[in-house]
């Protein structure tokens, strides 16, 4: 999906 | 040990059917505080995370924190098999490799039990922070699945923009354009039925609508849904289930190409 970003860099790992 | 009984068994498999377009495989897991699941699709695009809390099982008990991995779609075949009105008990043993599932039919004349074989399962916790944000709006669920839908059949992609008055969803694709705006509205009467916007200030987001189709499989779990946005952060929809939980799901806005 262009212009997409992944939900990943929003949310800090636990 | 862990044992659940929940008298409307019919709400687990409403839940399966939220989740398991997005995510193939997760893991339940359960505690003193009830029973929870968080996963990204595959292409970590999208964030699911549901909660059922103890107190609202009819009956709750939890040993030790038990982490089931599961192919939700095989969970869900099985929740197929169970009866509409059927009381739903989980069961499974703090080191067993499975899970049983109990359907009782409300006259008790229906016993059924179905096991699933537990897998092994890496998944990525994230930490979902509170936030403050600069628009919510509580609208039909039923509603919003429909405006998802029919934007689809034009584009792509939707334009979320919340002001004061109400909020329009726009789409544009190579056959044309389409616009719905839905005005905050109170209903006494039929309180599922109203438009509740809390605006701290106008926003404007662009998300994919393939994904904001598969979050509304949840229509069904709850008469509303409550669509929170902030500038640059990922829109939180979410489904309260009542007395019990909520399912909410995460997608990043799409960024201007």
């Amino acid at each position: 999906l262009p212009g997409q970003r992944g939900i990943k860099s929003f949310f800090a790992k636990k | 040990m862990f044992e659940a009984r929940l008298t409307q068994g019919v709400l687990l498999r409403k839940l399966l059917d939220s989740m398991k377009d997005l995510v193939q495989d997760a893991n339940f897991d359960c505690s003193s505080t009830g029973f929870a699941l968080q996963a990204m699709d595959s292409s970590h695009v999208s964030l699911i995370h549901m909660q059922l809390r103890s107190d609202g099982f009819d009956h709750f008990r939890c040993d030790r924190n038990l982490s089931m991995g599961v192919s939700l779609n095989n969970m869900a075949k099985i929740l197929k098999c169970m009866g509409n009105d059927d009381v739903l008990t989980m069961k499974a043993e703090d080191q067993g490799d499975s899970v049983t599932f109990m359907f009782e039919s409300a006259n008790q004349e229906r016993i059924s039990d179905f096991e699933l074989k537990l897998m092994d399962i890496d998944s990525e916790q994230l930490g979902i922070p509170d936030t403050d944000y600069s628009a919510t709006v509580k609208m039909p669920s039923a509603e919003f699945a429909r405006i998802c839908k029919d934007l689809s059949t034009i584009g792509d992609t939707v334009l979320i923009a919340v002001t004061k008055d109400g909020v329009r969803f726009s789409t544009t694709g190579d056959i044309g354009s389409a616009n719905v705006t839905v005005r905050s509205h109170s209903n006494v009467d039929k309180p599922e039925e109203q438009v509740v916007i809390d605006m701290q200030e106008p926003v404007a987001l662009t998300f994919a609508l393939r994904y904001l189709n598969s979050f509304a499989k949840a229509t069904p779990l709850s008469n509303q849904v409550m669509i929170s946005m902030s500038k640059e952060l990922p829109v939180v929809v979410q489904y309260r289930i009542e007395d019990m939980g909520h399912i909410s799901y995460y997608l990043a806005p799409k960024i201007e190409d």
